[in-house]
């Protein structure tokens, strides 16, 4: 038996919205600690890991450690159904290939059940080890958003370079070229405003826009993102879920030939 | 010039 109970259900729906454009098919594993799920794109070349805490449901019930296979795509589809207010309750039984979610209205005057099928999904769970970070940039997700918004109107791929001067994100394309910098900046009162940058070492690492860019669909999730980033790694970039976890992507660079 | 490189270069199988 498998139920969890998520007041805040507008939460679910930004999170499938913060993956469904990088990963098609996943497991969501299930056990006392939480709900998560670890899984790459189709190519390879990044990964996302999300964690939901147990403690952060306002009911957590998980019997057994097991993974449900959903396809991302359906269950985006499924929490349509949703409004932003509702309440969600997300059930499955021992042995059954079905998962039910349910959508509660805040006035209780409107209960949605929906039944979803779930899939076997035969995935690959990757290690990733525990790694200091030579440079960890945290800023406004709003704001790294629009700066991977605007470089991806001129190049393809970012370079992005951390220095003493601050942190810049650099594109090339057909038409021209773009850098943006920012410097740190943690004297505003508003720590969601604040960019910080703490650096052991310069780091200058190149990635393809169009995966970073797919990780700001996680911008609605927390003021704040962190990337970390150490030459030749792949650079983590960081969503904290308030009182419930994170979501987190990693991308492997582009590496000179 | 560069390369993509694939995540499974730098995470193990677990």
């Amino acid at each position: 038996m498998f139920e969890l109970r998520l007041v805040q259900g507008s939460l679910l729906k930004r999170v499938i919205d913060a993956i469904k454009d990088l990963v098609n098919d996943a497991n969501f594993d299930c056990s006392s600690t939480g709900f998560s799920l670890q899984a790459m794109d189709s190519s390879h070349v990044a990964l996302v890991a999300l964690l939901l805490r147990s403690e952060g449901f306002e009911h957590f019930r998980c019997d057994r450690t097991f993974s449900m296979g959903m396809s991302i795509a359906n269950m985006a589809k499924m929490l349509k159904c949703a409004s932003n207010d509702d309440i969600i309750t997300i059930k499955a039984d021992d042995g059954t290939d079905t998962v039910t979610f349910m959508f509660e209205s805040p006035s209780q005057d409107k209960i949605s059940d929906i039944e979803m099928k779930l899939m076997d999904i035969d995935s690959d769970h990757l290690g990733i080890p525990d790694a200091e970070y030579e440079a960890i940039v945290r800023m406004p997700s709003t704001e790294f958003g629009s700066i991977c918004t605007s470089l991806s109107t001129i190049g393809d791929t970012v370079t992005i370079a951390v220095s003493k001067q601050g942190v810049t994100f650099s594109t090339k394309g057909d038409i021209g070229s773009g850098n943006i910098t920012c410097r740190q900046n943690s004297s505003t009162e508003k720590p969601e405003e604040a960019t910080i940058i703490e650096m052991k070492e310069p780091v200058v690492l190149t990635f393809a826009l169009k995966y970073i860019t797919t990780f700001t669909k996680a911008t609605s999730l927390s003021s704040q993102v962190t990337i970390s980033l150490s030459s030749d790694m792949p650079v983590v970039v960081e969503y904290k879920i308030a009182e419930m976890g994170h979501i987190r992507y990693y991308l492997a660079p582009k590496i000179e030939e | 010039l560069t390369f993509q490189v694939c995540i499974h270069d730098f995470f193990f199988l677990s």
